[in-house]
């Protein structure tokens, strides 16, 4: 059993969730944010068995489109700090899979 | 030390977290939603000793009661699509227990 | 590749992310709630390569202060309880962190 845990764009949750349905997978879904960005994003909970890891990682791949988009990211301090915002180009969409092992698993 | 990762029912949250607690057991609680219902559930952290997850998984299983229910699935589509909602029974409620491997826990 | 998932204070999250965001390590972000308090913190989800480990649980120490604060926990019964709310001293701010291995590791 493993334990793939995907934070993909929230654009892309929808189709990405129905196609995993479809096939009969089982997700959690869980709001998260980008350190980064400090934008909300999507972190996906799929409990597989060990030989359906290839075809979930492949639906994530078709389903999340990787795109550029011009950003600026949000200035964390205070009315103190000296940060100046400016705009960057960065690549959104895609998706940052962590595939776990898991010891045991149990449906009560 | 093993990470539990749990996906339980809302309703049966607040009596699992409190008998975890009367144990000494270390909770971390996250709001979450089903991939199938679209409807909100909760995802439990519990960091236990090897020689504790029986124990947790007991209390689980006696905690998060299965039950039967009628559903209609929300339609994830937009105006045009031909999606017809039709109510079907589903189990709710248990759980769905992922038992995971820690390298190194740390205390800080 | 390591998933260090961390529960940490809501009020050393900025200063943390911050730092791991100076360094280009990669963060997602989730709210989340501890089991005892039933207040709000927060869980970071941090992957890395096996030889950052250190680094990140270095940086996560010197950024998690842990302070002492007189907390009374929140019951939750309804009306016909006996549960009686007092008031105890706890050891929050630190954090808790679980290394976790991953066994595939995509960026898409
Ligand atoms: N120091 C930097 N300088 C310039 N550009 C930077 C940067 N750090 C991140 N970016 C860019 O900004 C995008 C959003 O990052 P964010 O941290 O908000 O949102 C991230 C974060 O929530 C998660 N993530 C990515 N790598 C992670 C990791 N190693 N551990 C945990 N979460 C990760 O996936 C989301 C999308 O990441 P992705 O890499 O596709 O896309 C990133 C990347 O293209
Ligand atoms: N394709 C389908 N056709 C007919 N009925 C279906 C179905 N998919 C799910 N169901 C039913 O609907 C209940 C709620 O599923 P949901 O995905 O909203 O909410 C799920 C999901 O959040 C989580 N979960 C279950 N299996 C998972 C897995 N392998 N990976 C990640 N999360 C999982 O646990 C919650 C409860 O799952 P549980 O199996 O007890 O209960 C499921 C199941 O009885
Ligand atoms: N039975 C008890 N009697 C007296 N005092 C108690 C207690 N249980 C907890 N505390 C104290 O209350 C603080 C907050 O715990 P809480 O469960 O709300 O919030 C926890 C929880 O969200 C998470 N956590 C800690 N250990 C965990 C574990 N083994 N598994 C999952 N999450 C854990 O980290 C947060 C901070 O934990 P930390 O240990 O630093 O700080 C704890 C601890 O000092």
């Amino acid at each position: 059993m493993k334990l793939i845990i995907s934070i993909i764009q929230d654009k892309d949750a929808p189709r990405l969730i129905e196609e995993l349905m479809e096939k009969n997978f089982g997700v959690t879904k869980m709001a998260s944010t980008g350190g980064f960005l400090k934008s909300g994003n999507t972190t996906l909970l799929i409990g597989v068995d060990d030989n359906q890891v290839d075809e979930v990682v492949d639906i994530i791949d078709e389903k999340c489109r990787s795109r550029k988009q011009m950003v600026t990211p949000l200035p964390m301090g205070g009315p103190g700090d000296s940060y100046v915002p400016y705009p960057i180009e960065v690549k959104v969409g895609g998706a940052t899979i962590f595939v776990i092992n898991v010891d045991r698993f149990e449906k009560i």
